[in-house]
């Protein structure tokens, strides 16, 4: 554990809890996609499965339980409770496009052709364009409001924090794990773009963030 | 350090 590493997973926290308080309390998911939560819980559970096999740390545990925890709860208040305020014509990206190739990606690139294994990368690969759906439906709609600007920024400030927490562990333990690398680096890229109108459009001015 | 050793990220 390092400060990048620990900077990063609160980063994490903090973009899913604006994420589901902006839904509680507006009793509404107007903006968000809820394909690309569909996704991140996908993730979470093709990755967590290893809460089963092995354990690592309390703090592990704690936060992948969290993670799962709020993922779901998510999903729940878009497709259930708050169903009717979902933009799903907005919300149009065809994920059998990332899922497919995802999918094929994990069983050909992968340290181990193990079930669990398989399914780690699964989660790794998803992940890296599971903000795909939400992006799209930025771009398509033209705008977003700022709180849904604050979690897209909180998610890609943990991406980047993960870069620098390998930068770290490569220089002091000799540590590279290419699969998580490479597709790191692929995920921090896709919210280039976003940071940008951000830092421009939504830290200076107020309100949405409107596009070009 | 074994592909495994990833598993402490989350």
């Amino acid at each position: 554990m390092n400060i990048f590493r620990l900077l990063g997973d609160m980063c994490h926290l903090v973009a899913i809890i604006i994420l589901f308080l902006k839904i509680w309390r507006s009793k509404s998911c107007a903006g968000i996609s809820g394909k690309s939560q569909v996704l991140f819980a996908l993730v979470f559970t093709t990755r967590y499965l290893d809460l089963f096999t092995s354990f690592i740390s309390v703090y592990n545990t704690v936060m992948k339980v969290v993670f799962l925890v709020l993922a779901y709860a998510t999903v729940y208040l878009i497709y259930l409770r708050f169903r009717s305020t979902y933009n799903s014509e907005s919300d149009s990206f065809r994920v059998e496009f990332l899922l497919v190739p995802v999918a094929g990606l994990s069983f050909l690139e992968n340290y181990a052709f193990a079930p669990l294994e398989i399914l780690w990368t699964f989660s790794i690969y998803l992940e890296s364009v599971a903000i795909l759906p939400q992006l799209f439906m930025i771009t398509k709609t033209g705008e977003a409001e700022s709180i849904t600007t604050h979690y897209l920024f909180f998610l890609g400030l943990y991406r980047a924090l993960y870069l620098a927490n390998w930068v770290w562990r490569y220089h002091t333990e000799g540590f590279f794990d290419q699969i998580a690398v490479v597709s790191g680096v692929v995920q921090t890229i896709f919210y280039c773009d976003f940071f940008y109108l951000y830092f421009t459009k939504v830290l200076r001015g107020s309100g949405k963030m409107t596009l070009p | 350090l074994s592909p495994k050793d990833v598993k402490d990220e989350l």
